[in-house]
């Protein structure tokens, strides 16, 4: 099973060590403050109060045996980022470390974090692209230019099969699924023979160019 | 265009505003901190400085003309859910509101907000997931029961193309594209004849339960 080590018991750190403890991770959940280690000492395998920016008291933590340390302290960026050169200094393997801004992200990789969380602009972008084209039932980036969407058909697409609509080579695109809004928006894996209707919701995928030239047909 | 009034510049609301305004959308930015209201108002149609918990100042906003407002205040849930109360009220169409707790969330859900915005919880969700399978790249829950999974291919995968595999009748997922570790994660969306390698990361949806049988064939 994977041993989990959360540094720092914010929103986001308290959230990712109960769901990995649900999901049958170790964790240990480290953190200054007394009442957060109260809070969350029921739900993880093991909860210190430590200094995070103490490297005796990392040392001491042995967090080179963890298989990922993830830093989720708060408001200020130096705690973060002693922590993080500590814990690279010590070997462990992986590090994530939740960033404050944009400018606390690029020092945490210099510094060497392997990964970067930063929910309020990953969350902040990721509602942006569903407002602002609210044919747009939902858009997640995939990374390196790829995306999946989810959209309402376009006219020409109605009454067409998946097989008829040749999807990939017509629009560079893969259905990958769909929804059925009258059923409560269930998502159903479509056979080729599939006939699209206003009813359903198309999620998509394909290369962010490709996925923008589609949403262009449907203005 | 889509108009779109995003109240209260934290870390989410401001990257919103900042990201809606590249995509071309109208965004009124309101906050009582006239320093948030400096750094933002060169990058959006108007920013004005008002306080979201008086009713008159909402009022005077003619917030009913936009299509999504979106509340993203700060650390006391009673200035949210005033705002929202008021804002529903006032007959704006959509709004959304980020929560600052689960409690907080199903307030104003039960007050009528159209959507609530969680990153800190959803991110730390999505993270848990994948630091618990490493073998996961990447978990996006796409909602009611549905996930997209990027994993490594099971032994009894490699050499077999698409095709053969049968994917969609014996392990109930869809493979929807591959990354080609070797091209940087390159992105393709296969054709069946496929033959899948080493080098493969397998990007599949499906159901929850389904994407959990496969996973735990991979240990
Ligand atoms: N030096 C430190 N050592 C250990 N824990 C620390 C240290 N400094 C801060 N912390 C802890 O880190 C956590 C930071 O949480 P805080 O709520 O301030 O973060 P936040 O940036 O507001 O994030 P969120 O929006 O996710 O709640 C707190 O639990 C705090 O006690
Ligand atoms: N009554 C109010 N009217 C208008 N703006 C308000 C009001 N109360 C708070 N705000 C603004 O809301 C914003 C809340 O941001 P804050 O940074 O406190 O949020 P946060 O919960 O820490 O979120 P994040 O982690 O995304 O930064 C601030 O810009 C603040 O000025």
């Amino acid at each position: 099973m994977a041993q989990i080590a959360i540094i720092g018991l914010s929103s986001f750190g308290y959230f990712l060590a109960q769901r990995l403890s649900e999901l049958g991770s170790e964790v240990l959940a480290v953190d200054n403050n007394r009442e957060r280690i109260d809070k969350i000492k029921n739900f993880v395998a093991k909860a210190v109060i430590a200094d995070a920016t103490d490297r005796k008291a990392l040392e001491r933590l042995e967090l080179e045996e963890m298989d990922t340390v993830v830093i989720s302290l708060g408001e200020d960026i130096e705690s973060s980022i002693l922590a993080a050169f500590y814990l690279k200094e010590l070997g462990v393997k992986k590090v994530v470390a939740k960033a404050l801004s944009e400018d606390h992200a690029r020092i945490l990789e210099l510094i060497g974090v392997d990964q970067i969380a930063f929910p309020e602009r990953d969350s902040g972008y990721r509602l942006a692209i569903s407002l602002n084209q609210p044919e747009i039932v939902e858009y997640i980036p995939l990374g390196k230019g790829v995306s999946l969407v989810e959209m309402n058909p376009l006219k020409e697409m109605i009454g067409k099969t998946i097989r008829e609509l040749d999807f990939r080579k017509k629009y560079h695109c893969q259905i990958v699924a769909i929804r059925l809004k009258k059923e409560g928006e269930k998502v159903i894996l479509p056979e080729p023979d599939f006939v699209i209707d206003n009813d359903n919701i198309l999620v998509m995928m394909g290369r962010n160019e490709d996925l923008e030239n589609l949403q262009k047909h449907t203005r």
